[in-house]
């Protein structure tokens, strides 16, 4: 997965997301949800059809969220993970991003129940707000966070990119994604970014590669615009 | 070419067992149970699914917390199929994070 938070020269913050899967029959299963509370919309989300937690989701005009895989994992972390549910009563990753969507009063709130809560897998956790400077990466251990790592739009930082890698550890792998991602972002700039310019970089090759199942642009400040296109197979 | 998915409304203020159901307005019953049993192959050992249908059997009302229990309760009635196989479906998607 990727995914994009950044704030343009006046203040708004948008938040992308590629959501990357290697079943290509998750195509054809994916849909919009918009969960509706005392007659208006509390959240959106984009999920799977059986699938009750969200990856991806915005709660209009607080914040938005994305969640990326973080390592690699083994099969048998994946019988761990279901007895740390079960037991342990450690929440999966994506009902804690729906719980926050649903209960978060803001995106400092949002930030907190995101780094707090024990999960029962690693993942980076991407949110944006709906104010300038509302931005962050959380990278997290199934007990807490790891880190935290903010925009920083005064200081350069108007922009954070998270694939599947600690943002402090240089990647020595194939996977170029994040330097791709990066490299984009710095030749769009921040007097150009906008939810297009960010679907632009999240369409761009190997950002957007087969495995690719959909792609998320959203804004809090401007829910309307909550988009979700799914991309065609290689 | 890029095609917008399908959006539904899930009412928070229904009850989770049927707060589902647009989903099967929109999505064929059948397709979606073919699509979920190819996920659960795909990504769950069989091993861990019999052992898990073994634990959701005998400690199933105390495991699974709520809205989510019921909502996944509603979905598997509206499957046609046993709850640990929609659970096991909701842990195959969620194997995407490992």
């Amino acid at each position: 997965c990727t995914s994009i938070v950044a704030q343009d020269k006046h203040g708004n913050v948008y938040h992308g997301r590629n959501l990357d899967y290697r079943y290509p029959a998750l195509r054809k299963v994916t849909l919009n949800v918009n969960f509706w509370k005392n007659g208006k919309i509390a959240y959106t989300g984009t999920t799977f059809a059986g699938y009750v937690g969200l990856w991806t989701g915005q709660s209009p005009y607080k914040f938005t969220v994305s969640g990326d895989q973080r390592g690699k994992h083994h099969w048998w972390d994946l019988w761990k993970t279901i007895v740390s549910a079960f037991l342990m009563k450690r929440t999966p990753v994506s009902w804690l991003a729906r719980e926050t969507l649903e209960k978060a009063e803001d995106f400092q709130d949002a930030v907190l129940r995101l780094s707090k809560v024990p999960i029962i897998a690693d993942v980076y956790y991407i949110v944006g707000g709906a104010r300038p400077g509302e931005g962050a990466v959380i990278t997290r251990n199934r007990a807490g966070p790891a880190d935290i790592w903010p925009l920083e739009p005064l200081s350069g930082g108007w922009f954070r990119v998270e694939t599947n890698f600690d943002h402090w550890v240089p990647n020595t792998g194939k996977d170029k994604r994040r330097e791709a991602a990066e490299k984009a972002m710095n030749a769009t700039g921040q007097e150009h970014v906008n939810m297009d310019s960010l679907f632009q970089v999240l369409s761009l090759f190997p950002v957007c590669n087969w495995k690719t199942v959909y792609t998320t642009t959203m804004s809090a400040a401007s829910p309307e615009n909550y988009t979700t296109l799914i991309r065609p197979p290689a | 070419s890029d095609v917008s998915p399908p959006t539904i409304d899930v009412n928070l203020d229904d009850d989770p067992q049927v707060r589902w159901a647009p989903l099967f307005q929109v999505f064929d019953t059948d397709f979606l149970k073919r699509t979920a049993q190819e996920m659960i192959d795909a990504a769950i050992p069989k091993w861990i699914h019999e052992a898990l249908i073994s634990v959701m059997n005998v400690s199933e009302p105390f495991i699974l917390p709520e809205p989510y229990g019921e909502e996944l309760r509603g979905m598997s009635s509206h499957f046609g199929s046993n709850l640990s196989d929609i659970v096991m479906l909701n842990f195959a998607y969620e194997a995407n994070a490992f």
